[in-house]
């Protein structure tokens, strides 16, 4: 319903982000 | 009626408030056993943090918008927290589903993690209130204009929580993923601040952004990383 562009992939979550796999 | 910005901004409150009434003060039973599943517990942890950052963030609304409204620093912060505890609950929901994992001992532990989802959080209820919407062009210069409307916009809230603006970048999308409520003006609010992170925040002298520009080129071609005055 918005028009926010997620360009996240699919293999990547808020874990890798702060470097927690 | 009309709508005006008055009542445009009661219903978002009221959405807000409604969303959360299911969710708790206290971290729900599904997000205690998470905490309860990590190698080391978070729980106490998380508890004393937002003690601690519910008495800074209310003693400094109180400073920007008036003394008299600490106390409404502390609601904001309640709801807040909510909003916290229901999106780390999703988000870890999420993860368990794409990773097959329970245990988040390391994510959970990670103070830069739970700074970055609180502020993230708080932010949201600001620009809810209509306190932090970038009335003076984008940017808080300071100064000018309605101090309720100014001095608590963003970046206010980093330098509250004492978070780096490429900290809290990280945190913005899979916020918007896990909290499918968030109203269209919340969501686009959000991008302002990740647009504002990207090009100006992030460049300022001292963000972590250079150290690790620095460390993403050792090894590979000796490059000379850009000073944030160039």
């Amino acid at each position: 319903s918005h028009d926010y562009h997620f360009g996240l992939e699919d293999h990547e979550g808020i874990s890798e982000l702060f470097d927690c796999d | 009626p009309p709508q005006t910005p008055v009542r445009a901004a009661m219903t978002s409150i009221q959405q807000l408030r409604g969303d959360l009434t299911s969710s708790g003060d206290q971290p729900s039973t599904n997000l205690a056993t998470y905490f309860k599943n990590c190698t080391v517990d978070p729980t106490q942890d998380v508890l004393k943090r937002l003690e601690t950052l519910g008495q800074t963030f209310s003693q400094r609304f109180g400073q920007a918008v008036g003394p008299r409204c600490v106390v409404l620093g502390w609601q904001r912060f309640k709801l807040g927290v909510r909003l916290y505890y229901k999106v780390m609950e999703a988000m870890l929901k999420s993860e368990e589903k794409r990773l097959s994992v329970q245990n988040f001992s390391k994510l959970l532990n990670d103070v830069t993690f739970h700074t970055s989802l609180l502020a993230c959080s708080l932010e949201v209820v600001m620009a809810t209130y209509g306190e932090s919407s970038f009335k003076t062009g984008g940017y808080n210069h300071g100064g000018g204009g309605d101090p309720v409307e100014t001095d608590v916009c963003f970046p206010w809230i980093l330098d509250v929580v004492s978070l780096t603006a490429f900290d809290f970048y990280k945190v913005i999308e899979s916020f918007i993923k896990a909290e499918p409520t968030l109203s269209k003006d919340i969501v686009k609010h959000l991008e302002t601040c990740e647009n504002l992170i990207m090009e100006r925040i992030a460049w300022r002298t001292g963000s972590p952004l250079f150290e690790l520009l620095k460390q993403e080129h050792e090894g590979g071609a000796a490059e000379q990383v850009e000073t944030p005055a160039s």
